[in-house]
């Protein structure tokens, strides 16, 4: 579903080159568990943000569900990625003047979705999530944590056919943290694909298949080991 | 040093009261190294940001070095801040149009150092967070990671009396946090208080006095198990 061959990031900052990401190749099948792992400043971000179209890639291809998603216009990526990812960003991006409800539901505004089946959808997102009494708190009147947690109910809330989630318990204590990947592994169970970015290796390792990335390069694919 | 009596802040959301911390009561001596933990919205940022005069308390008394600075106004609250404190933000509050380098020398420019001085110790605070080739990069420039250790080294950089960081290992690989936290353990070795938010229970458990926060409360104070 996912097809990455010989891509390549590069960003220009004057005159130098930063090399992002190098020669990435890498298949994902539809209801995969995938986790990437790897240093601070690998390209573990950068790679994320390629996969869900929010970024191109500076060479090599990108096919999914067999089409070349390469050379699309910003219109036609917006709208592929809309019908196919949820994204957890590392830093949430949540609007500043909507409140956690309101966050949540912008997914479901955007797809025309009934008043009162949002908010039903919202009032369960919240529930699994521990927000309810935070509902109508805005992002600045809200903890690390709880943000993060909009931002995860926001991204999941449309049930995408993908979810990437950038380092989802970063701000989070054990056990909230728990509750929060055994909620996204039940989405995986519902045939969701789900690719985590983590720095928490009790997390990565849960994950049906781990990659590693060091450098900008994968250095390790549970996937090939068994090949 | 740090002496907190009855001290309680709550925020008020429309007609309703939020009590982020309630009645507590911490003394904290010179050099110390103290961890606070506890579920993500138990009160750890507020507590933190009250330490650091960031914020002003709703109830109770703070005295730091037995002058009560529960009353300042602003100006004066800005200036003992500033003596007396460094900050690593949750979320870094990095300025957007400066570098790396630019971001990290800010304390140095404040405290009215000369500039090859400022560079000299620019370039070993970099060296100390592996950030030597990203000094050029703007904030938007680096990665999660990158930008916390520039956070660090910016609220570090001036040897200030007390090191407050919260939870300055979110967005790092083990790696890079282990390092990170033995170069803040090097400044408590020197006499600097250090007190760190964390949700890694690996790190918590390595300060000398550790905290338990829940609903706003101290549960557990490991220094009154010893009284
Ligand atoms: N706009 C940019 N211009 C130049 N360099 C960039 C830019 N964005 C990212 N980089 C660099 O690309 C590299 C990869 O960044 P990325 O954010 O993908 O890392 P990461 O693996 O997510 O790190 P972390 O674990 O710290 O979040 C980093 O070294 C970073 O400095
Ligand atoms: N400006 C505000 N208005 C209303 N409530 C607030 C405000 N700021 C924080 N809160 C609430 O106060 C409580 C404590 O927040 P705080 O940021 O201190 O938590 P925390 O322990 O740092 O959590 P985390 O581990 O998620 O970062 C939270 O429940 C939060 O919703
Ligand atoms: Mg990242
Ligand atoms: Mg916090």
């Amino acid at each position: 579903m996912i097809r990455l061959s010989g891509l390549g990031k590069e960003f220009l900052l004057g005159d130098q080159r930063v090399h992002a990401l190098r020669d990435i190749n890498l298949r994902i099948g539809r209801g995969e568990y995938l986790s990437i792992m790897g240093p601070s400043g690998s390209g573990k971000s950068t790679l994320l943000n390629l996969i869900a179209l929010l970024d191109r890639p500076s060479n090599g291809d990108y096919l999914l569900n067999d089409r070349n998603v390469t050379g699309l216009d910003d219109d036609s990526l917006a709208r592929v990625r809309r019908e196919n990812f949820g994204f957890v960003f590392q830093f949430f991006h949540l609007i500043p003047r909507l409140t956690a409800a309101e966050n949540i539901e912008v997914p479901l505004i955007l797809a025309g979705q009934e008043p009162r089946q949002r908010r039903a959808r919202v009032q369960e997102a919240m529930a699994s999530y521990g927000l309810i009494d935070r509902a109508g708190h805005r992002p600045d009147q809200l903890s690390g944590g709880q943000r993060q947690r909009v931002a995860i109910a926001r991204a999941t809330i449309m049930r995408p056919a993908v979810i990437l989630a950038d380092e989802p318990t970063g701000n989070l204590d054990q056990t909230t943290g728990k509750q929060v990947i055994s909620l996204l592994e039940q989405l995986n169970q519902e045939g969701i694909t789900l690719i985590l970015v983590t720095h928490d290796a009790a997390i990565g390792e849960h994950a049906t298949r781990r990659i590693k990335l060091i450098d900008g390069m994968i250095t390790e694919d549970t996937a090939e080991l068994a090949a």
